[in-house]
């Protein structure tokens, strides 16, 4: 259950204020998936960065499974990200001088895991999205839809209950991003909740809800027809 | 004109080969527009660094115009890429403490054009892809889709003969995304070269003609119907 209330997030530059999100109130069951779309610039990024706790609101609040978290101090935040979500970013943001392989660990060692374990879950998780024959490169021995698989790989490893993807297919061509919408559908039906941004109507039509973001406002929120 | 000639790129890892391109021959006119696709590692990244002169080839060879650039050394092909070459990334490129207005102008400070002309024509092209209000900002404080308008506007601003773009509408909502294919479209028009990797295939067909790549090899080379 994710619940946002009102939330608002104001950036600064100098002395101008960009107000990327005026207001977002919305909640989302445990299982659901949600596509939410909208502009270049809509506050799309941004608000996927505040439900995944990653950012604080500039006023406003977000619940994760009835819990506050404006309340959770840093440590706190950091543990419920590790445990309960898997975040796939739209730049990635893969360490870039570690392996894919490396990559795809670093979750687990947060989580305490053993080196077996992991380099035997992290192998799984690549073979899964193409990448077994990758595992050693690092992200600039890599092609951009390879960094964008690797990031989705991450993302999965700790088997999060809820995963936030943010343009997971934009660098990938129709048989790549199938076999990601694939993975991110088995998750769903496993009873994860997913939330994923994008920019194109075939890729939100997997979930069972749109969300229409503009200018930083929900103004359209409503179930997808065939589901 | 562009010509390659049996191009091969190979790139090593410790003791590992990894053969990117394979054996690529073709040659473009001047004023032709082509759209290149391919499956996620195919090579499609690593061709146009090859045919834009950011990189050398391992065998094979590309011609600009009928110059050999095999010969050139690196400042005459630093020359050739600012006068005659508009090259938009896949993941931008952009200098990270810099605004996104002096990250348009950095390829005319490299033509020598005078500082008022310079910041005039940044703004007339930063504001076509309707970034006129984000001049200021620096790439972290802008959204995806606007980072890669900023990589497209620096791209146009020395009106450069041929334009390589690989995957200019990727983080682009259909809107934004129409806008960038129009100006594209435009400058064709004017009689330039247009080089565009694309995985969509809506994409694709704006251009005169499409070339499939697969592991590194051209399986494909077929005329666009409708142009
Ligand atoms: N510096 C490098 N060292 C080793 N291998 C590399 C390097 N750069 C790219 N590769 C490999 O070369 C192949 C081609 O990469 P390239 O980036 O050209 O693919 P692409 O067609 O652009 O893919 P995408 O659609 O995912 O962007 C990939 O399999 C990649 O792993
Ligand atoms: N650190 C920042 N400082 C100032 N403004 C910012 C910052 N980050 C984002 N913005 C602005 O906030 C707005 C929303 O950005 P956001 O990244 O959420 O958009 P988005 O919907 O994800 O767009 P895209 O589809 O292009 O990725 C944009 O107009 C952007 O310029
Ligand atoms: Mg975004
Ligand atoms: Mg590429």
């Amino acid at each position: 259950l994710i619940e946002t209330k009102d939330l608002k997030k104001i950036y600064k530059i100098e002395d101008v204020e960009v107000p990327a999100l005026r207001g977002i109130s919305f909640s989302i069951k445990a299982g659901e998936s949600v596509s939410i779309m909208g502009p270049s610039g809509s506050g799309k990024s941004t608000l996927m960065h505040l439900i995944g706790c990653l950012d604080k609101p500039t006023t406003g609040d977000v619940k994760i499974e009835g819990q506050d978290t404006i309340d959770l101090s840093e440590n706190e935040l950091a543990v419920l990200r590790n445990k309960k979500i898997g975040f796939v970013f739209q730049f990635f943001n893969l360490l870039p001088r570690a392996t894919a392989i490396a990559n795809v660990e670093l979750p687990m060692v947060y989580a305490g895991i053993g080196l077996k374990e992991r380099t035997k879950k992290a192998k799984e998780v690549l073979e899964a999205v193409g990448l077994g024959d990758r595992l050693y490169h690092r992200p600039t021995q890599l092609s951009g839809g390879q960094q964008q698989r690797v990031a989705i790989a991450r993302a999965l490893v700790n088997d999060p209950s809820i995963i936030l993807a943010d343009e997971p297919t934009g660098n990938l061509d129709s048989k790549s991003g199938a076999e990601v919408m694939a993975i991110l559908q088995k998750l769903h039906d496993e009873g994860r909740t997913v939330i994923l941004v994008t920019h194109e109507l075939y890729v939100a039509e997997h979930a069972q809800r749109i969300i229409q973001i503009l200018d930083g406002k929900i103004v359209a929120d409503r179930a997808v027809s065939n589901r």
